[in-house]
């Protein structure tokens, strides 16, 4: 049977065929998404005919609007107990996630864990994972200042000048300090995230949020080195980090990120001690 | 004796562009690496000392700071020790912990001395492939942990005898 994760607040299903995410529902307000997730890679750009500007640490720059798939499918497992059920996807050697959802929790858990990141084949990479849902958000969406001030984003469009639009994903990305978001009149999809990240919505009802690069040359703005640092193996970095899905009407999305935010910013710090506790 | 300005130095460091966006050289990066490490593990001291002063426990305290891949030392091999949550927002939180362990069956106690639902769970074939330098944990203990606004609770666990291995199914 296809996994499903299910609290008192969420209910969260995956497609049998290919084990991605396929759904999420908010119990309480019995409000339900489509809901894909998968993650892509955009080829760096190393220069064409309109600019020899490369994909470097200063500059996004793919060299096409499609990103490529890491995998159709993912591998899954499932666990379910009372305090947390999980479900394991793996969707390549190098790219791996646990949807995982608490007892109480009113919040969805990515943790996503991408990298090395493989260029063998010449190809720096920007990777990124994509949400794709039946939200009907009209070229909007909205991201983050600093945690203080949510700035709405309109798809190719700048509010003090007239924008002439020469890369369609670049041109479209946007800093993510804490949260990013899209909604329509019924529903509000905002993604928390635990550290600052790139990230856009280049379709209506799509949220995409940069996770890792490796690239292959420097883009001439002054670093002199290509984005890729080897790691203590020297074949790339491994990064893991998690993402907060909230499924809310638009009137109390405000309540819910902005608390998720805080607890992600200013978490807990745990302290460990040995033996019994005197 | 613990401080807070080293790391109020580096973050002040770090505040530079190319230490927000990451795009220093790679050498000037792990500078910025090491000045907050460095600052983090004089908080680290200071955190010891305030938690010390207010709960009356002079017991060494560990700050394990490879939890995001199931490593920590301290929870791998003891068979009872004592979880402190701080908590420094000004309301309440309900955390969920995750510690790394070998054993399989574990009680938590809340600061009360009541039981706190708890499970454990195997650690990820992903988390084993890249913690190749250290940690050995098989599962991770899962619980729920509570804290008081701007304050701390601490969470006593025991190990339970291990449960035995589950039979392997009957042919058929």
């Amino acid at each position: 049977a296809p996994p499903v994760l299910e609290n008192q607040y969420l209910r969260v299903t995956f497609d049998p065929d290919t084990g991605l995410l396929s759904s999420l529902t908010n119990l309480e307000t019995k409000q339900t998404v489509q809901l894909k997730q998968n993650f892509y890679w955009y080829n760096a750009s190393v220069g064409n005919r309109e600019s020899i500007q490369p994909s470097g640490a200063y500059i996004f720059r793919p060299n096409s609007s499609t990103p490529v798939p890491v995998s159709l499918t993912a591998k899954t497992q499932a666990l379910k107990n009372s305090v947390v059920q999980e479900v394991y996807q793996q969707f390549g050697p190098w790219v791996s996630q646990v949807v995982r959802l608490y007892e109480h929790s009113q919040e969805l858990e990515l943790e996503w864990t991408v990298g090395p990141v493989p260029v063998r084949d010449g190809f720096g990479k920007e990777v990124i994972t994509r949400l794709d849902t039946n939200i009907n958000s009209s070229g909007l969406f909205y991201t983050d200042s600093n945690g203080r001030e949510v700035l709405e984003r309109r798809r190719d469009f700048r509010p003090t000048w007239v924008l002439k639009q020469t890369e369609p994903i670049a041109g479209n990305y946007y800093p993510i300090n804490s949260r990013i978001y899209i909604k329509d009149q019924e529903q509000q999809l905002t993604v928390v995230t635990d550290r600052s990240q790139g990230g856009s919505s280049i379709q209506d009802g799509s949220l995409e949020i940069m996770l890792h690069r490796r690239l292959l040359v420097d883009d001439f703005r002054g670093v002199g080195e290509a984005l890729s640092e080897p790691g203590e193996y020297g074949e790339g970095l491994v990064v893991r980090g998690r993402l907060l899905l909230a499924l809310t009407p638009p009137s109390t999305a405000a309540e819910t990120h902005r608390r998720l935010a805080e607890s992600l910013v200013l978490q807990p710090l745990l302290s460990v001690q040995s033996g019994p506790l005197r | 004796d613990g401080d807070s300005e080293t790391l109020r130095r580096a973050v002040g460091v770090a505040q530079h562009h190319d230490a927000v966006s990451g795009t220093a050289k790679q050498h000037v990066a792990d500078d910025y690496s090491k000045r907050l490490a460095v600052g983090s593990a004089h908080c680290q001291v200071l955190v010891s000392n305030s938690l010390s002063k207010l709960s009356g426990s002079s017991v060494p305290r560990t700050y394990c700071e490879k939890l995001n891949i199931s490593v920590c030392p301290l929870t791998e091999s003891s068979h009872e020790f004592s979880v402190t949550v701080y908590n420094p927002l000004s309301r309440p939180v309900d955390w969920p912990v995750r510690l790394p362990v070998n054993g399989t069956h574990y009680t938590v106690t809340r600061p009360g001395g009541s039981l706190v639902d708890s499970e454990v769970v195997p650690v990820s074939q992903a988390t084993k492939d890249i913690r190749r330098d250290g940690g050995y944990a098989a599962n991770e203990l899962v619980f729920q942990a509570t804290a008081p606004p701007m304050g701390f609770s601490t969470y006593s666990v025991s190990l339970v005898q291990n449960r035995p291995p589950p039979a392997p199914p009957l042919p058929g």
